[in-house]
């Protein structure tokens, strides 16, 4: 299905194309319109800034990161791809317009525990699932 | 304070928030941590600003837990069972069996329980009493035995529920913890009720020792060392988040 893209040029001499100018399904995979593949990125949250540490014991805040990035084919390995993903980013290889790519997204996510008093002054400790970006993907 | 993200990291880009920009921020992470509102606790007296007993353990258990959140089935996480809430609730009133040297001696303890969120499935609950050594009793072996009183009766004994016992050296000195998870379904049906616990202290013949003798600390021990209870919870999810 992506060969009908490939507009090989006759070669002049016997000259390799260059990896980097290889027309359709390389041109970004590495940002080559100044975009980054999907990982992930800083993100605080300052328990501080939000005027709370008259409540809040611990902590003072919390890197919870964000995934962002291109999710353009091929995706590697190390862009913990779904299966799902893969097949989409080959339809919008041929249907930019109708299909998007693949969306970065987190896909390994931990707890954090805030440590608190609540307004009778008992000390509460609470574990909140899913807070934090462990791992970015494409899905 | 302390623990992770203490500081955002170097070169995380920084923006002053406006105050209604901050409120909606507010809001919505409130919403995140499952609190209807912002939590208002009271300034503590100046006096009583040293760290209390369970605070002290509660940042404990945090500094454990909070180690432990990147990973599944690390020890503290093993430790906490499936507890996601814990709270701590500290002592409110004291009793003492105030009858000279009639036995047999005891030790009452209430605790306000208000506050305990509903949905929440109790995993386990414990009383924490500091022991020091015993002057008045070397080398004896004591029984330290919990009840939760179910019922008070104006002509006659109160009703009572056994929870636990544990048996240790007079000597011995630290923490005394009692399982009353089993008291747990009793405060959840009737939450508006202040929690009492009875504790008796027996030497191995049976007689009945006052507990302050055995070296058990009350409401009067230092704030570091007054008794407490924490209770583990098993959370419902964000059982205030209303759908958008």
């Amino acid at each position: 299905a992506v060969r009908p893209l490939r507009r090989r040029q006759p070669k002049k001499s016997n000259e390799l194309p260059q990896a980097n100018r290889l027309p359709g399904i390389f041109d970004d995979v590495h940002g080559s319109h100044g975009r980054q593949v999907c990982r992930r990125h800083e993100l605080y949250v300052s328990f501080q800034d939000l005027g709370w540490l008259d409540w809040v014991i611990a902590p003072q805040g919390y890197s919870a990161y964000y995934c962002e990035g291109e999710c353009s084919f091929p995706l590697d390995s190390c862009m913990n791809a779904t299966n799902h993903a893969i097949l989409q980013s080959l339809v919008h290889l041929m249907m930019p317009d109708a299909v998007p790519k693949a969306c970065c997204a987190p896909t390994k996510l931990s707890a954090t525990s805030v440590l608190y008093y609540d307004s009778s002054n008992n000390v509460i400790l609470r574990k909140h699932r899913n807070m934090v970006v462990k791992a970015c993907g494409c899905h | 304070g302390g623990g992770p993200g203490l500081r955002p990291p170097p070169g995380c880009p920084q923006r002053r928030l406006g105050a209604r920009e901050r409120r909606d921020v507010q809001r919505e992470i409130l919403a995140v941590l499952g609190l209807p509102g912002r939590p208002r606790p009271r300034a503590p007296p100046a006096a009583s600003r040293l760290p209390a007993s369970a605070p002290l353990f509660m940042l404990d258990l945090y500094h454990a837990m909070a180690g432990d959140d990147d990973e599944d089935g690390a020890p503290a996480e093993r430790r906490l069972g499936r507890a996601d809430l814990v709270m701590s609730f500290v002592n409110m009133v004291e009793r003492d069996r105030a009858l000279g040297h009639q036995e047999p001696h005891w030790k009452e303890f209430r605790f306000d329980l208000t506050q305990i969120p509903a949905g929440e499935a109790v995993t386990a609950a414990e009383f924490r009493i500091y022991k020091v050594p015993s002057i008045h009793l070397l080398n004896r072996t004591l029984h330290v035995s919990m009840f939760q009183v179910v019922q008070e009766q104006s002509n006659r004994e109160s009703d009572l529920f056994f929870l636990d016992l544990q048996t240790l050296r007079a000597g011995d000195e630290g923490w005394l913890v009692l399982d009353v998870t089993a008291a747990s379904d009793c405060w959840l049906l009737k939450r508006h009720k202040d929690l009492g616990l009875r504790l008796y202290v027996e030497t191995e013949d049976g007689h009945s020792v006052d507990p302050g003798l055995a070296g058990l600390l009350g409401q009067r021990a230092p704030r570091s060392q007054q008794p407490f209870v924490v209770t583990f919870f098993r959370a419902s999810p964000s059982p205030i988040r209303t759908p958008r």
